[in-house]
């Protein structure tokens, strides 16, 4: 498995840091409404390097981090880090397990590195390239997006087929 | 970069129609190109034609069918250029009990490729499951995981 | 109870002659996809006036009528009718059971009629005014539309509550 | 004019109110004018404030609270301005199995003054029901039509 696990603190609803592994070929997510599901994909697409808010149920940077409740005060900074397995070196990178972390703070100040180092976010979207997984459409499919495939204008729909080529 | 697109074109082209078919059980759809000469430009249209019914526009379509007619467009996507992981976020809300049991069983083929995450409200997708969070909402307002069985999957959780 | 029944001949997947009466307060549809639940939504907003094709999930007159199929043959109109019980006379006609009969042809022609009577659309229009049932946004919430009131802009969200008023 | 539509909007907001603290169990929920002199240009405004949580946007909303805000402005007018009948087609659809229950209380009263059509496949919205028609698709792919008793609804016709 390529995909070994996602970490996420302050990011959203997940004001605790919270640790998901992902061994198998198959994983399910459940839970009432407002727990935080959608709120897991959100952190992926955002840590995917998405730059647009409305993709993720936001205006601003500040919507990412955990904004605080009657019982918790609220977080200073969002973190998520994804975490690929690299033993086949499918990755060009010299590591057998590869971190991708992005954070942002209230000043709307975005982190990225790659391994815990800091690099520029050149260098963080150059190795996400590789990955196949920026700039795919159809890795992430939200919430009520289901049939976007078919609503969306016959040259739009070209483009996913582009992102496929 | 053409050529590169209408290859891709004609693969996810084939096996859209054999998706289709096996998520309806039945029935047929293919892509057409509008504009053969300037394939990108020109876009791509869907056809659709269900089990027993006559080919009518895709907005006759049902809820349910609409859902299943673009999983298998996206499932075609998958299995022509696999992506290691792939999120789908209540994509079975409107399907009912057979059109899951079909979906699930493609994408059971499909996870020998590419890793999945399924959010889901609904029992037979998560029966499908290797592994099961449960997110809830903690009594300080915060998110909290904890890993499930599926014999421990119950109203709390899952519809 | 007001709304009394409603009958569907040659609507969308109604190819048969179909009788629905509504005797209770809450009344369940329940079926598999693409089974005609629905549809039934859609011919009751179509009895009531509806001029939109798009909220009729159709692009013109003719798909309203039943198309036929590998073994049946497709229909030449579509009728459906909308049943009323007036006895306590909140419909000002005299009649204790009022049938409202929306019909369409191959050609694009409507018909309207009031307990089988063919009157203008003006005259039908009139009627149903009096039901409370046309112009009401919120009469039928449709498949996929639950948070319209949410996502539509705050000028369009007074209209709700002009009809209301 | 404007008189009629600031009374409607004040017994509406009133509503509204209270249908969302009912469907959420908690929280609280506001309507706004954006420009009380001209009510009906300046448009509506939503604010809501779940239960244990801040203010935030609406755009915030997970996909069942959403389903479930709207459903409170739909009570709301109906509740002040009730029409004879109400069709709804799977609202429900998003919802989990404890906002199901508390839609359905909520609908139960609102039955009084209009009848409603659910179209669901959702168990416990079916069994709200007074009276149940099960749609399949005939051999002859024509819409059939049966009456069912609760126990007669299994997984062909539900979830
Ligand atoms: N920055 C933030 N701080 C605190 N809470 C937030 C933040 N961003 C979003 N939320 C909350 O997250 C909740 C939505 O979570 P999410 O969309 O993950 O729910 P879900 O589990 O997918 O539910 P559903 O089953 O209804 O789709 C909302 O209640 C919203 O208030
Ligand atoms: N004029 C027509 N003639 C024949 N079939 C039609 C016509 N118009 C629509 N249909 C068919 O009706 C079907 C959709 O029915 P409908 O939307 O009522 O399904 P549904 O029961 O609501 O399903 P779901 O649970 O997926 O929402 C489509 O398969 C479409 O082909
Ligand atoms: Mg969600
Ligand atoms: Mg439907």
């Amino acid at each position: 498995t390529k995909f070994a696990g996602l970490d996420l603190q302050g990011y959203k609803t997940f004001a605790k840091e919270t640790n998901l592994v992902f061994p198998a070929q198959i994983t399910a997510i459940v839970g009432p409404n407002g727990s935080g599901k959608s709120n897991v994909a959100d952190a992926i697409r955002w840590v995917l390097g998405e730059q647009s808010y409305s993709l993720l149920r936001a205006k601003k940077t500040e919507d990412m981090i955990y904004s605080g409740s009657d019982s918790r005060a609220r977080a200073g900074m969002a973190a998520v880090s994804i975490k690929f397995n690299n033993v086949s070196k499918w990755l060009p990178i010299d590591y057998s397990e590869v971190v991708l972390t992005r954070r942002a703070y209230r000043d709307g100040k975005n982190e990225y590195l790659i391994n815990n180092q800091r690099v520029r976010l050149k260098d963080f979207s150059e190795l996400l390239g590789r990955t196949g997984l920026s700039d795919r459409t159809y890795t992430i499919i939200g919430q009520g997006l289901v049939d976007t495939a078919l609503s969306i204008r016959p040259d739009e729909r070209s483009k996913l087929f582009e992102e496929a080529a | 970069m053409k050529k590169d697109f209408l290859e891709t074109y004609k693969a996810v082209s084939t096996e859209f129609s054999r998706m289709f078919t096996r998520l309806f059980n039945g029935g047929s759809a293919r892509l057409m190109l509008n504009d053969e000469d300037s394939p990108i430009d020109g876009g791509i249209e869907i056809e659709a034609r269900l089990p027993g019914k006559r080919e009518q526009g895709l907005v006759l379509l049902s809820g349910g069918e609409r859902s299943l007619t673009a999983v298998a467009l996206v499932f075609a996507l998958l299995k022509v250029s696999p992506t290691p992981f792939c999120v789908l976020d209540e994509v079975d809300a409107m399907l009912d009990e057979s059109n899951v049991g079909r979906f699930i069983e493609l994408l059971k083929d499909l996870s020998s490729e590419t890793q999945f995450v399924l959010i889901t409200h609904n029992r037979n997708t998560v029966s499908a499951a290797d592994v099961i969070y449960g997110v809830t909402m903690g009594k300080d307002s915060a998110s909290q995981v904890i890993s499930l069985r599926l014999d421990e999957v119950d109203e709390d959780f899952i519809n």
